[in-house]
């Protein structure tokens, strides 16, 4: 049970000057990250139920906030899952999804079965600097999804076992200036 | 050997050989080639001077010198080239990097710069700035956004409704950038989509810069009463990581790319997650 009012709530707070331009002071800015923190938890109960509605199953869906750091419990360990992708606009938009994952070799399923052109790359340097003591992917699977107008489409992520040649001929292609 | 350049359908980057940093953009599908050096910089902070004791702060943004200093004159790359994306690691400093990224199919180049913790053992504030300089004669003009909506023409040292006698030559050219800046000649035009609102500025024909990220040191007298030195969760300041998107097109062509990159980064598909198969779906 929940509602999307926490959300609005705090993003009409954030309407405030302050809060637009930055020039709050740092205890008002953690209040204002806060209530939208809170605001988003709320609405993240409010989009699985949406989803459990239309799609007529019941799923544990997870949100990943720290994605841009290639950070995600799930995609790091699971060995199948589904990503959904849900597109607000009233065109089809095609998608560069980026997931930190732990796999060298995967397979990525699209809503009509077929199966998408995928990469697996190793996480940079600088994310992992970034993340710190946080996260543990040590790659990230990149595809393009695509979603219809104001519609969802899900996609099918398995890990497959063995070696990646693409991988390893990959990782050799790395290198550093002298 | 360092990157040389990345490839997709619509666009060829090349990197400088020696210095690493970007270099030139080509548009494949128009024929079009603009030389664009791409490069951070830091402004010093002003701690208020004799002519005025205003410093730079949370309101205010004022360097104390126009002379914006360069992070790194070459960076450390390296590249990843694969069918779904190519990708150019460039690392500018301990606590400044980019990937500069080409997606199979996609118009535009993506600059995704990591910037901080910054660092202010020097005593210094910074404001830190990635700028673009091409060879575009732009007669001192830029335009920018107000909220996606009114794209606005600004001119350097000039305001259209009186007469500007400039004495901030960097902060009085700096405007609010909502979602987009660029800058054109009669034939090209050069736009940076942004992730985020940004302040943003041409200090001369052909360049065109944005202020990614700032750490200031005295409060600037305005109301707030603090130093914009946001502590961050480890109190040694904050890690910014954001995106620049750039289009290369034509001047006739350019709104038509830009206003639909632009709705798709606000409104930017979700992610929700499930473990377990579960059958592929996409309502019809």
């Amino acid at each position: 049970n929940s509602s999307s009012y926490e959300l609005r709530k705090a993003m009409g707070v954030a309407q405030h000057h302050d809060a637009v331009s930055g020039t709050a002071k740092q205890h008002v800015t953690n209040d204002y990250a806060k209530q939208l923190s809170v605001g988003w938890d709320a609405c993240q109960v409010v989009i699985s139920n949406a989803l459990a509605s239309i799609g007529g199953s019941k799923e544990n869906f997870m949100f990943c906030t720290y994605l841009n750091i290639s950070i995600c419990p799930l995609t790091e360990a699971a060995h199948t899952f589904v990503v959904v992708v849900y597109n607000p606009l009233p065109r089809l938009v095609n998608q560069n999804i980026r997931l930190p994952v732990n796999g060298n070799h995967y397979s990525v399923t699209a809503p009509d079965g077929q199966a998408v052109l995928n990469e697996v790359i190793p996480v940079s340097s600088f994310t992992q600097k970034v993340r710190r003591d946080r996260g543990n992917a040590i790659n990230e699977l990149v595809f393009q999804a695509s979603s219809p107008p104001v519609g969802y489409s899900s996609y099918t992520i398995s890990k497959v076992p063995g070696r990646n040649q693409a991988h390893s001929k990959l990782l050799k292609r790395l290198y550093e200036p002298a | 050997p360092p990157a040389k350049g990345i490839q997709n359908e619509h666009l060829r980057v090349l990197f400088d050989p020696k210095t690493g940093l970007l270099k030139e953009i080509q548009n494949l599908d128009k024929s079009i080639s603009l030389p664009v050096s791409q490069n951070f910089f830091w402004y010093n902070a002003s701690a208020g001077n004799d002519d005025n004791e205003q410093a730079s702060g949370a309101y205010i943004f004022r360097p104390n010198n126009s002379k914006a200093f360069p992070i790194s004159q070459g960076v450390h790359s390296y590249q990843v080239k694969t069918q779904v994306v190519q990708e150019v690691y460039q690392n500018f400093s301990s606590w400044c990097s980019q990937v500069v990224r080409l997606y199979a199919g996609q118009p535009y180049v993506e600059l995704e710069w990591t910037v901080g913790p910054i660092p202010i053992r020097d005593g210094l504030g910074k404001e830190i700035i990635s700028r673009f300089s091409t060879n575009l004669q732009t007669d001192g003009r830029f335009y920018t956004d107000s909220n996606g909506r009114e794209i606005l023409e600004r001119r350097r040292d000039y305001r259209a409704t009186w007469n500007l006698s400039q004495t901030e030559p960097v902060a009085g050219n700096y405007y609010p950038v909502n979602s987009r800046i660029y800058i054109k000649d009669q034939k090209v035009q050069l736009t940076v989509l942004t992730d985020r609102s940004q302040g943003g500025s041409s200090t001369a024909d052909g360049s065109l810069e944005l202020m990614v990220h700032r750490r200031l040191l005295y409060d600037d007298s305005r109301g707030v009463g603090e130093p914009l030195l946001e502590p961050g969760v480890y109190h040694d300041g904050l890690v910014v990581r954001g995106r620049h998107l750039i289009l290369l097109d034509t001047a006739e062509s350019s709104a038509e790319q830009h206003r639909l990159l632009a709705q798709q980064e606000f409104m930017a598909p979700q992610l929700v997650l499930a473990p377990g198969g579960g059958p592929p779906y996409q309502p019809g």
